[in-house]
């Protein structure tokens, strides 16, 4: 469960990136 | 392509003026909606079921008690140096004159600092603070605290300069605050041509006479709801991404401006995403909150019940300083978070609007941001809002539907895409 409880990210911020392009 | 099916439904779409003609229903039929009134709780009752029959998820209300004041019959005459009935507006929860009013000479100050100065003189005396307008947040301090100020010098009552980037011969209220310990006095806001009419009298050394009659009330707390609707998250059910904006208004105008435009693009945000079929990872919660004039008494509560569930919580939106032409989002929150939110803003390239600012904040959504929580806001022409702010202009003619449209649209894909994300955004 990809969750950000303890302040520590589980992905790079280029696959966060990505993530959000695929929305548009 | 989710952002550009949001963007063409709300905005060129079968969707597009739906908030807007909404919200005018809303407002012609119920008019303005003060805390502690009949018209605010059947405004929330209809809410309630406009939202059920949109078919939106968990829908209730969640009851919250709220001030309730009520203006009365007010008036303000110049008697010297001649006479001049003024437009007034009795500021929130002061208290009214005596039948007969208050009639007394007038102390014309720019400032505080003025009225330090001179404080032998405010000794029953009418105090008219005519203090230049510089920003709302600066300026707004006269209308609270003007009364408590003057007090402790002694004066019998105080008008107040409205807090106004514009002005045709209006009055903004507003809430005002006591401090215990010193002596309550009436306190009314007037126009700023009024404000300045009397700074030139007074340089001249003309003597100014008015009388002032307030039959404002306040009556014991008053039964309220904050009004929720979600849709449900497919994945993160118990994460919340809480869209907002605040049903009362002021008893001026229809309340449209403030907030009914920025209560009705939160209900087009879900609208928007329900009509696509779409459902986000986590919860999608909109919260219409109640008595957010009286200082976000509803959001407070609303805060108190709900904070236990605050890691939970991945942004908090609340639009409340206008629905005109977006120009970007104001967001507050850790570094990690604002550049993640910079990329989501990249998806409204279509609508030409995607800076983010600093600054996301609101009433009813700032005791969250306090607390750690990311939050946003919509940026937009705030000279043009503050000319109608909590005044009798603040009605269906002073809102744009095509710019209501951009703004949902905004709002939706902020809303979806942060609640559709892998990870909730990334805090301090």
């Amino acid at each position: 469960k990809a969750i950000y409880k303890n302040g520590i990210s589980q992905r790079t911020f280029e696959e966060i990136k990505e993530e959000i392009a695929s929305y548009g | 392509d989710v952002a550009k099916a949001i963007i063409n439904l709300a905005v060129y779409g079968k969707s597009q003026n739906r908030s807007y003609e909404r919200l005018a229903l809303l407002v012609d039929t119920v008019g303005p909606r003060l805390s502690g009134s009949k018209n605010l709780e059947k405004a929330i009752q209809i809410m309630y079921q406009n939202l059920q029959e949109n078919g939106l998820d968990n829908v209730h209300l969640e009851p919250v008690k709220i001030p309730h004041w009520e203006r009365g019959e007010e008036s303000a005459v110049m008697l010297q140096p001649r006479i001049h009935k003024m437009a007034i507006l009795g500021l929130g929860s002061s208290i009214g004159t005596p039948p007969e009013g208050i009639t007394a000479e007038v102390l014309v100050v720019t400032s505080f600092n003025e009225l330090q100065q001179r404080a032998p003189e405010a000794k029953g005396k009418i105090v008219v603070y005519n203090q230049p307008y510089v920003t709302y947040a600066e300026t707004v301090q006269y209308r609270v605290q003007g009364a408590v100020e003057a007090a402790k010098v002694g004066a019998l009552a105080t008008l107040i300069r409205s807090v106004a980037s514009f002005s045709i011969y209006s009055p903004h209220t507003g809430i005002q605050e006591y401090q215990d310990g010193v002596p309550k006095i009436p306190t009314a806001c007037i126009t700023v041509e009024d404000a300045e009419m009397m700074s030139r009298m007074a340089s001249h050394g003309l003597k100014i006479v008015i009388q002032l009659k307030m039959g404002a009330k306040t009556y014991p707390d008053a039964d309220s709801f904050n009004t929720v609707a979600e849709i449900t998250g497919s994945k993160y059910p118990e994460q919340v991404v809480l869209v907002s904006g605040h049903l009362d208004s002021w008893d001026v105008g229809q309340g449209a401006l403030d907030d009914g435009g920025g209560a009705f693009i939160s209900w087009e945000a879900l609208s928007l995403i329900k009509d696509l079929g779409l459902r986000p990872k986590r919860t999608l919660r909109m919260v219409l909150w109640t008595a957010e004039e009286q200082g976000g008494i509803g959001a407070y509560q609303y805060y108190q019940l709900h904070k236990v569930n605050i890691s939970n919580y991945s942004l908090v939106m609340e639009s409340d300083s206008g629905t005109f032409l977006p120009t970007g989002l104001q967001f507050t929150g850790s570094t990690k978070a604002r550049v993640i939110m910079e990329e989501v803003m990249k998806l409204l390239q279509p609508l030409n609007i995607t800076q983010v600012f600093s600054g996301g904040e609101g009433t009813d959504i700032n005791f969250w941001i306090q607390a750690g929580v990311p939050g946003a806001s919509i940026c937009d022409d705030l000279y043009k809002y503050f000319s109608f702010h909590h005044t009798n202009g603040d009605t269906m003619t002073a809102m744009n539907p095509k710019e209501m449209n951009v703004a949902a649209a905004l709002w939706a894909v902020v809303a979806f895409v942060v609640a559709d994300m892998e990870e909730m955004l990334p805090r301090e």
